[in-house]
């Protein structure tokens, strides 16, 4: 499984 | 960060610096649907819950507050400013909230990337968002008066979801892993939703009329 990336966007 | 992301962020942040600027300095809402801007407001207290909790950047930080801020700010004029409130065109801005709000939590506690509290709010403060300009859409097709400052809002706004998927496209090959589909999905539809309005912006700044919407 992937790690999801990070929610750094607005 | 790259320039399509810093450029989509920026006609966001546009789009709510004029919204804000033309109800506090001509002292009207006309046109503006209170609906769309309680969505949006919704739309961020969701999505920055963790705001104090997770740090991404100061730029991140400085981002979320304004948004949060003028969302409401924006809100609190139109409910409450003893002036402001009187130019709200509340018979034409009758689109239901529960309609866009209902579908979007159940697809967010259904399709998520994690089953926990602060994920399905935010995953639910995106599809809320892909939805959210569809009560002011209506209201501009209701009144077919838009007045240049209200286009602009609209136009920017769309402009800022475009650049968006440019900047997921960029990041796509520039970047390991990184595939958020619930995002991608739901801004392609966000982003479709404006492509009508693109449409006749475009013919009315080609032809310098007044931008009007067929009914």
């Amino acid at each position: 499984d992937v790690e999801p990336p990070p929610k750094d966007e607005l | 960060m790259n320039i399509f992301r810093l450029a989509g962020d920026m006609t966001h942040l546009a789009s709510v610096l004029v919204l804000l600027l033309k109800i506090h300095t001509i002292k009207s809402c006309s046109g503006v649907s209170l609906k769309t801007q309680e969505l949006y407001a919704l739309v961020f207290a969701t999505r920055y819950l963790d705001i104090f909790v997770t740090y991404v950047s100061f730029y991140n930080t400085v981002m979320k507050l304004i948004f949060l801020g003028s969302s409401f700010s924006i809100v609190w004029y139109i409910r409450r400013h003893r002036v402001v409130r009187r130019s709200y065109d509340k018979d034409q801005d009758t689109f239901r909230h529960l309609f866009l709000l209902l579908p979007c939590l159940v697809l967010a506690l259904v399709i998520n990337e994690k089953f926990t509290f602060k994920e399905v709010m935010w995953t639910f403060s995106i599809y809320l968002e892909a939805v959210a300009i569809l009560p002011q859409l209506v209201l501009l097709q209701r009144t077919r008066n838009i007045d240049n400052l209200t286009g602009q809002y609209v136009f920017l706004l769309g402009a800022y979801r475009a650049l968006y998927i440019l900047n997921w496209i960029y990041r796509y090959f520039t970047e390991e892993h990184y595939v958020h589909w619930i995002t991608w999905i739901a801004g392609i539809i966000q982003t479709l939703l404006y492509a009508d309005f693109f449409y006749y912006y475009f013919q009315s700044w080609k032809n310098s009329v007044k931008l009007e919407l067929p009914a």
